[in-house]
């Protein structure tokens, strides 16, 4: 039920972001306007580079009141933005809103939801009468689950269709890590993504190869978070982050309140500087250190441990190493297990390593980043 | 004109259910109230709420959440 206006002839367009909001600093609204020209260009062939410039198709401003296009803004509430169709294409978002990225506090307004209902505008797209749709004109709360609802991924791909680069790059942009591909730690994190942490950078991993544009700083999506982290998983929606006697917890990009804390402090008679963290979704938590392991019932259980005792990997997962670097379980329910370079495959039903004809362990370079 | 209406009138103005010849009160329709339900039932309909022609609290509570400035309705290239 998408309705739409005039598109731009070129699917490659530029923006310049003019003004900044006073409250939020600058580089974490590129990184939010970035995601949010990103839901756009995930399902078609558009691609946005920002320019310093002003010579740009889609000019990006923060306003409050009268502010020159004879649509003055109202302060806080009511109208958020507003934002012109091709091929003019600018936004304007109100300054007096209280924007803020992830989920804030009460009457905040989440920039990111925000940019990418304007953006969709600017490509083209009107309102949607699926008001809980991101182009509903009524403004919806963050969701760190957000995802484009069919209808407008029908409507823009209408104008500018469907996304046909698929294949990424095989090799990714600084190859550096294929020499050395030991990995700190990997997890999935709370969108879904598989993330690869080295040093104070992280890699976004799809379909055997590095996204476009990765590796990117840990500080940019996880502000707060310290590098060299020693072990993660994602668990009901918190991305739980472990680095020598300490954790820290985040809900999207926002670290909790009170965070960071001791690991002793919130898991009993686990020890610090963790090799791998595990959630394989089920009813326990699996920290690996040296040659044992602990099962751990998830948080929301009683705290008492199922295993007072820690367990010897060789004894319990048969043909995983001692001392490993990472482990986290995909959406298919395998188990990977990584250390040095080379990673092993637990089958989803058994517990120990997947005996295919393919022996394990296998390369990880080749297999999860592109290299050659 | 009670306060909600005329507030209710200019919001469906602003965002495109009532077309402007029909800004004037004493425009016949707009005297009667039949351009005005219906601008009424559109937006109730846009909004996915029971149409009713009527100003109830759930539509006044839709008209009073934060939104995008951009009309639902019209058709012009800038909206």
């Amino acid at each position: 039920k998408f309705n739409v206006g005039p598109k731009w002839p070129t699917k490659n367009l530029t923006y310049h972001i003019a003004s900044y909001p006073k409250f939020l600093r600058r580089e974490d609204v590129d990184v939010e306007i970035e995601r949010a020209f990103a839901v756009w260009s995930e399902v078609t062939d558009l691609t946005f580079t920002k320019k310093s410039s002003k010579k740009v198709d889609i000019e990006i401003r923060f306003e409050v009141g009268d502010h020159g296009d004879d649509d003055s803004f109202d302060g806080r509430g009511k109208i958020l933005a507003h934002a012109f169709l091709p091929t003019d294409g600018d936004v304007h978002f109100d300054d007096a809103e209280l924007w803020t990225i992830g989920i804030g506090p009460k009457n905040s307004t989440n920039l990111f939801v925000v940019a990418a209902h304007e953006f969709g505008h600017s490509l083209g797209l009107r309102h949607s009468n699926y008001y809980t749709a991101l182009m509903g004109p009524l403004y919806r709360e963050y969701d760190s689950n957000f995802k484009l609802h069919e209808d407008e991924k029908a409507g823009i791909q209408s104008l500018y269709g469907s996304k046909t680069t698929t294949t990424q790059p095989k090799v990714p942009l600084d190859d550096s890590i294929c020499t050395n591909p030991k990995m700190d730690t990997v997890f999935q994190s709370d969108q879904g993504e598989t993330i690869f942490f080295k040093g104070d950078k992280f890699y976004k991993v799809t379909d055997g190869s590095v996204v476009r544009g990765y590796p990117k700083l840990i500080s940019e999506r996880w502000p707060g978070l310290p590098s060299n982290i020693d072990a993660a998983l994602t668990l009901n929606k918190f991305t739980i982050f472990f680095k020598g006697n300490l954790l820290w917890c985040y809900l999207g990009r926002e670290m909790l309140f009170g965070f960071p804390q001791s690991i002793s402090f919130n898991f009993y008679f686990i020890p610090d500087h963790l090799d791998a963290v595990l959630y394989k979704g089920g009813n326990e938590i699996f920290f690996f250190k040296g040659s044992q392991f602990w099962a751990y019932p998830n948080p929301n259980q009683p705290l008492a441990p199922t295993m007072i005792s820690p367990g010897m990997i060789n004894q319990h997962w048969k043909g995983v190493p001692d001392n490993l670097d990472a482990a986290f379980m995909d959406s298919y329910g395998y188990t990977h297990l990584f250390k040095g370079d080379e990673y092993y495959r637990i089958d989803p039903m058994k517990f120990n390593v997947d005996l295919d004809q393919d022996a394990y362990p296998k390369p990880i370079g080749p297999i999860w980043l592109g290299c050659k | 004109v009670p306060i909600p209406l005329s507030q209710a009138k200019s919001y469906l103005e602003q965002y495109g259910y009532l077309t402007a010849s029909s800004k004037s009160l004493d425009d016949t329709s707009m005297r009667d109230g039949s351009s005005f339900v219906r601008a009424l039932r559109e937006f109730q309909e846009f909004m996915g709420l029971e149409v009713t022609g009527d100003l109830d609290a759930e539509t006044m509570r839709f008209m009073s959440m934060s939104r995008c400035g951009v009309r639902d309705r019209l058709d012009t290239d800038r909206l």
